[in-house]
């Protein structure tokens, strides 16, 4: 219904706001609708902005800027509705260090929510897990689960 | 409906049973390219009852199917079971006197499908059902695809808007 | 014609004059998220003649032009320089007396553009026949954009067979 | 021309039955014409084994596997035309350790013939370079060309 989408769209927006710049460490982003005079088919644009850059084109952003404006997306979405579970496959492959971390404390934070479970070939994301499932192909063309390691409390 | 556990048979890179445990918090998979950490996911896209074998990097819903390797044979049949707890209630009146709800989905060479609730044969319907009613259903953003993430930016804004609407 | 040196102004996210000497081996570049590292690998395609935008991530070609931040104004003309060493003797007959070849590209916010080689006006298609004769043009395989290697896996056979026929 | 394009297209596919295995450590892989009958106008296909594994439908292959199989044919076609210069952005971003290794001990064998340039934000092609070149936003929105570090000779 049309009331029952801008509402959802509008919650969305407001926690889309409050993301964004915890992942980025400052700046700012915004969701649009195209059509505002036609809820009931608008599409939806994203603005964003950088700390210190200027809104600009989101094609423009680098890679990981544009990775990490994704998540911050999902994430608001993910606020709003929460699965009981998230699965992210290697979402952390384009992002330096600095974002990287910034996204596991916030994985951390949505935790009390959701189960999440985090695919990746990052040193620092598997030190954020609290177990470790490791799949390997000793014979190959052949997946084994063979190590679990549990998060040594720290 | 917290999930338990999910069990994998014949099922892409997994010939031999395997079953991965949830865990509260965060769980990380890891190993090496190609090992099959991806698999899981399809698994549990197809478990939930995935319909488009395109979406699970196949020509035909039968590339689920172990295949064989160079020193083993292809198997006849794809399994996989999504097991759930019961405990935070939140689960349909029929199943309430349960403490697990397992959802099993397989699929034979010969194209037939099978799905199962709690080992009891029932239709693919059954279990959209079932997921609707919890709100556990498959939705575009609890599940981000190996190198999907981009698309939400890349996307058409109608696309966009359609993520929206899933949790609307 | 080895690339000795890549000179940026006004372009993208470099305002400033910078400098960038390319030498034998392997040259990495490195920094965090959003710092500019692709930004480079645009100024080359566009000073090697790029005409399209949309293979720049930019919506109109005034999208290369530094566009300010929020403590600094935007700038009127990008400009790039790449510069090209003769000793290898593989250079048009034209300018094999050089011991430099330089190739501008300039971008004004009226839209005018300004091509040189060694600082003298020329035509853009100066600057494609230049390269055509030299054999440095601008190949699917020799610049690979960031997340753009799986299309090379997802492309149409026909797609795939346009790679191919660069090398031809 | 037709038989122009023909002798291209087996050199290649010799160079990339090669290629494949070197970075694979095994397995094999070719390409197909699709229409063999009409060689003007035939699109190409891939088919690839990695190691132990059974000849699939390329599409089923992980997402390091399908960058590494794609690298193998950028490198096969770079061996027959070399360019003066070879720009890689990112690409290893979806590779693991081994792979990772085995890519940049390739692109270290190819630098007799070209200059290349990765980019990169994985330490170890970082090691691999000859020259560093860092790049830096000190000031929000203005790149700046900072640290150029010469390999130490080891
Ligand atoms: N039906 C099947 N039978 C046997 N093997 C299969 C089948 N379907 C896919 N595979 C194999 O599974 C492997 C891919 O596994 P997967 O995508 O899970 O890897 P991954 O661990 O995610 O790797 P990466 O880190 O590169 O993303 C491929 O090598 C593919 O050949
Ligand atoms: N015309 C312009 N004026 C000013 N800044 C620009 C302009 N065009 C692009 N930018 C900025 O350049 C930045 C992107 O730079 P670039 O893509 O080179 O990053 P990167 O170093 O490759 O990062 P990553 O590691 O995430 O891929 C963006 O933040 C974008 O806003
Ligand atoms: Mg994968
Ligand atoms: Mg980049």
């Amino acid at each position: 219904t049309k009331k029952h989408f801008q509402e959802s769209f509008n919650k969305i927006n407001e926690l889309f706001q409050q993301v964004f710049p915890q992942l980025f460490k400052g700046g700012s982003a915004e969701l649009r609708l195209t059509d505002p005079e036609n809820i009931l088919e608008s599409g939806v644009d994203i603005v964003a902005q950088p700390p210190g850059k200027r809104l600009q084109n989101v094609n423009l952003l680098s890679g990981g800027e544009k990775a990490l404006t994704a998540i911050s997306l999902v994430f608001a979405i993910f606020l709003l509705k929460p699965s009981p579970f998230c699965l992210l496959d290697e979402v952390d492959a384009p992002l330096d260090d600095a974002n990287i971390d910034r996204f596991n404390e916030m994985v951390r934070s949505l935790t009390d929510r959701s189960q999440f479970i985090l695919i990746t070939h990052n040193k620092r994301t598997m030190e954020m897990a609290d177990i470790l499932y490791g799949v390997t192909m000793e014979q190959a063309g052949v997946s084994k689960m063979v190590s679990v390691e549990l998060k040594a409390a720290s | 409906m917290k999930i338990k556990r999910l069990e994998l048979m014949g099922f892409k890179s997994f010939p031999d049973k395997t079953v991965l445990h949830f865990q509260e918090g965060i769980t990380g998979v890891v190993g090496p390219n190609g090992c099959g950490k991806s698999n899981i996911v399809d698994a549990i896209r197809w478990v939930m009852g995935e319909m488009s074998a395109k979406h699970l990097r196949g020509k035909s819903m039968e590339d689920v199917i172990f295949s064989g390797t160079t020193q083993r044979n292809p198997m006849g049949m794809a399994s996989v079971t999504m097991v759930f707890s019961t405990e935070d209630g939140r689960v349909p009146s029929a199943y309430a006197h349960f403490s697990e709800v397992a959802i099993s989905r397989r699929l034979y060479r010969s194209g037939e499908s099978e799905y199962y609730i709690n080992q009891t044969l029932c239709r693919l319907r059954d279990i959209h059902d079932l997921f609707l009613g919890t709100g556990v259903g498959m939705r575009a953003y609890s599940i981000i695809e190996q190198g999907r993430i981009g698309q939400v930016i890349s996307a058409k804004p109608e696309e966009r808007r359609l993520i929206l609407e899933e949790a609307a």
